[in-house]
């Protein structure tokens, strides 16, 4: 991004390597001011939000000035230092729905060159059987270097892997080059500076939006893969071919003011879609709330064709009216479950759920947060799942995302917009299949230690669980391990597994492994302490983040506990600061950027004035 | 003062009073992540009108950008720029325009003075001058946000909550206590408003007279519509 004519971009490559799920991925960017005077020249770029920043780089003049992790409160004590003193042009930090932007301006001299290097490196998540990997690329013009490529090594086998573009043409489809072997993959993409035009001679270019990469590995073994490097493990755990478990799901939809108009008309179109994917053997019950709360039936039904179609003809006609108490819709749904449960109405070997959609905060009945979250703890008793799903960005999405991780669940953003109804089935999919409740997955106490959480409340197909820790003893040959699950038959298998030898299994790469078992066990083990930073009882909740705090720090992730602070070559105390967002800052920057986006040709005026 | 929060997009306005006694300060923009300040200071009429109904309206403002280290006092007399320790001062009845690198001010003649602060905010106050033998009233300001988008999210106080938008629903519409002003039932923030048709004036075009701006009015100061109550957003100085 920079002063067109002048400046020139010289380069823009992207290079992504996976090793086992974990990807690192480097952007470098190179720009030469051609111009008889200083020109400012920013860098910007996105990247996955569930990835970490881990460097940042600018080299100016064969001096590379490189970033620093720091704690997020000491960085910004300097950052503020800096802005008081009127120094500083960049805080970095913004957002999208899948994305984050990183972006940094410098000012660059007369002939002089620029070179931005950026690291981020995340653990890919299977969802629905494959991962993705997403690369965003907005070059503002025509680049005289412009390369993508990716490699990505699984050494369980690749069973499939696609890569595609939203910006590719004919022209571009060819340029795509894929090579798969079992255990590797290489894929690349580079135009030349002619072919990124979008017609000869003029400007701009077509390379605007998302390079993405989708592949799954094999899973031979049912017990799942372990992967030993430099002293820590991973294990992947996805079994196929297990019967999936049918379920009991109450619906517990906000009917609330809020949700009127589109809100209430994509819930609607989501909940009929969701209704016809329901499985024979499954039950289910709709409950509807806004101040009162009503159920369509006063038990689960079973998801017969008949039943489906009364429901659906029930759904329609929900339409919004008055406020929001979720307190009690959310515990009549749990008495629904558990009356049933206790009549012997539903099946012995299935697994009960609660889907709960709302778009605000609790406005009547009961709205003290904590209150809530006790009532409906102790309501479940750990007897069932609670999923929350926030529409739009008025929710309280913590107190969600809180009140579901304390009830084996999970809460998901749905955003406002187009694909908001395909939002909603697209999570519905992900957690209507669960195939095993309470896995639990054990190793030899005496051999590992620093162990990433190793219980899960329920395993859903196309999902995968990990789990990493180091290993107390280097040299072990054989490391056993037991996993046990409840299905619709009981999963127990036991097994042993030994370190590869990297060096036959990729004989020329054998070195790629390095450092990534131990980063992909670092990132997991942050996660995790973040998310427990966010529940429990306060002294957990601290402990919890200043261990992760600690280990953002070690392994130099910028976190949301963390800044990475890198001081510009104008002056010492002008820093720039990378930031990760909290999801709370996500979702405020969400508002915001919708309002700017959607900003009509007459901006609304706010004004106060007298008569 | 009457608050409007203009939504061309919906082709619709909101509108609501804010009373107080004279001399309260409000606040009506804050955003601590660009550092923006801006609150208001509200006067009287001279004598109680003759319906007995005290009328407030502003008539200094404060305005504030900490990171800019820029800082300025409006009333209905002069304005006042602090920045880098340099003290300007401006009369309304001198039109002048100041362009420094990080605000820009234009001063109409007795009538308007525009601001651009830097990166962050546009907005436009509005002298309303009164007969200075007015039995009642006496002049006042009007405040209005031009382009408020490079705010960030964290922007609040009575106007600075609205920057991000607002959702609502309007519908049950009614006969109201007058019958060109019907009544009807507003779904916003997660609540059930009585709500009136009515409009209010926006003068920026016409400075004496205004142009009438149909709005739902919501009623006891804005109570539904606002975060909090308007006690929420009092202060104790204009900095």
């Amino acid at each position: 991004n920079a002063d067109v004519g002048t400046v020139e971009v010289h380069s823009f490559t992207v290079d992504c390597a996976v090793r086992s799920r974990f990807a690192r991925t480097i952007m470098t960017s190179t720009a030469i001011n051609k111009g008889n005077a200083a020109r400012e020249i920013s860098f910007e770029v996105e990247l996955p939000k569930t990835a970490f920043i881990s460097n940042f780089s600018m080299e100016i003049e064969e001096q590379v000035y490189v970033g620093q992790v720091k704690e997020k409160e000491k960085a910004k004590q300097q950052y503020d230092k800096a802005v008081s003193a009127g120094k500083t042009a960049g805080l970095v930090k913004a957002s999208g729905r899948k994305m984050e932007k990183f972006s940094v301006s410098v000012n660059i001299a007369s002939n002089s060159k620029v070179t931005f290097v950026m690291t981020y490196e995340e653990l890919l998540q299977r969802t629905l059987g494959q991962y993705e990997i997403v690369i965003r690329v907005k070059p503002k013009e025509p680049v005289q270097e412009f390369k993508i490529v990716s490699n990505i090594f699984e050494p369980q086998g690749i069973s499939y892997i696609d890569a595609h573009a939203t910006f590719l043409t004919n022209d571009l489809l060819p340029l795509v080059e894929k090579t798969v072997t079992d255990k590797k993959a290489h894929i690349s993409f580079s135009p030349t500076i002619e072919q990124q035009r979008k017609c000869p001679d003029c400007p701009g270019t077509i390379i605007d939006g998302d390079f993405i990469i989708k592949y799954d590995v094999n899973r031979d073994k049912n017990l799942g893969d372990i992967q030993i490097a430099n002293g820590y493990f991973v294990h992947f755990f996805a079994p196929k071919d297990l019967t999936r478990l049918p379920k009991n799901v109450v619906f517990v939809i906000d009917r609330s003011g809020s949700m009127s108009g589109t809100k209430m008309q994509q819930t609607r179109e989501a909940m009929i879609k969701i209704l016809e994917d329901l499985h024979p053997e499954d039950h289910f019950g709709i409950i509807k709330f806004d101040s009162s709360v009503d159920s369509w039936r006063n038990s689960l039904s079973l998801a017969t064709e008949e039943n489906i179609s009364e429901a659906m003809a029930y759904v329609k006609k929900i339409a919004h009216r008055g406020s929001t108490n979720i307190n009690a819709a959310v515990l009549k749904a749990v008495d629904m479950l558990v009356t049933d449960r206790e009549a012997k109405r539903l099946p012995e070997k299935s697994i009960d759920m609660i889907i709960l959609l709302t778009d605000g905060d609790p406005t009547t009945g009961e709205t003290r947060i904590p209150v809530i979250q006790e009532n409906v703890r102790n309501a479940i008793g750990g007897n069932m799942s609670l999923y929350g799903l926030g529409f739009g960005n008025d929710v309280d999405y913590g107190f969600l995302d809180v009140m579901s991780r304390e009830n084996k669940g999970l809460a998901r953003r749905i955003y406002t917009g187009a694909d908001a109804a395909l939002q909603l089935q697209g999570f519905y999919d992900e957690v209507s299949s669960p195939l095993l409740l309470d896995v639990d997955l054990r190793y030899p106490d005496n051999a590992v230690e620093s162990l990433t959480t190793n219980h899960f409340s329920q395993l859903f197909n196309g999902s995968e669980i990990i789990v990493a820790g180091r290993l107390t003893d280097n040299d072990i040959d054989n490391f056993p391990v037991e996993v046990y699950g409840q299905g619709f038959e009981d999963f127990s298998e036991i097994g042993q597994f030994s370190a590869v030898d990297w060096s036959v299994m990729y004989p020329e790469d054998d070195y790629i492994f390095g450092d990534f078992t131990e980063r992909l066990w670092a990132y997991l083990t942050i996660q995790q302490l973040l998310e427990k930073s966010k529940t429990g009882a306060a002294d957990e909740k601290a402990n919890a983040t200043a261990k992760a705090l600690d280990m953002s720090l070690q392994y130099s992730f910028v976190t949301p506990l963390t800044s990475m602070v890198v001081t510009k070559p104008e002056a010492d105390d002008s820093p720039m600061i990378a930031d990760k967002l909290t999801e709370e800052q996500r979702q405020q920057a969400e508002r915001s950027g919708g309002v700017s986006y959607y900003r009509p040709s007459t901006p609304p005026t706010y004004f106060v004035d007298g008569d | 003062p009457h608050f409007m929060i203009e939504l061309p997009d919906k082709n619709d306005a909101l509108c609501f009073n804010i009373n107080d006694k004279p001399g309260t300060i409000f606040n009506l923009v804050r955003d601590p992540v660009s550092g923006i300040l801006v609150n208001g200071q509200i006067i009287g009429d001279k004598k109680i009108p003759p319906d007995g109904v005290i009328n407030t309206y502003f008539y200094r403002f404060g305005i504030t950008h900490w990171t800019l280290g820029v800082r300025l006092e409006v009333n209905t007399e002069f304005i006042t720029v602090y920045q880098g320790g340099e003290r300007i001062k401006l009369l309304w009845s001198a039109p002048s325009s100041l362009k420094g690198p990080n605000v820009d001010m234009v001063l109409t003649k007795d009538r308007s003075l525009m601001v651009t602060l830097k990166d962050s905010v546009k907005f436009v106050i509005l002298l309303h001058k009164v007969w200075e033998k007015h039995p009642y009233h006496r002049d006042y300001l009007g405040f209005y946000t031009l382009d408020s988008h490079l705010l960030s999210p964290s922007a609040h106080g009575l106007l600075g909550q609205f920057y991000h938008g607002i959702e609502y629903e309007v519908s049950d519409l009614r006969p109201g206590e007058v019958p060109e002003r019907p009544d009807a039932t507003m779904f916003v923030k997660g609540q059930q408003l009585n709500v009136t048709r009515g409009w209010q004036r926006d003068f920026r075009n016409d400075v004496k007279n205004g142009e009438n701006v149909p709005c739902w009015f919501i009623h006891n100061n804005g109570t539904g519509i606002i975060d909090g109550d308007a006690s929420d957003y009092i202060v104790s100085g204009l900095f």
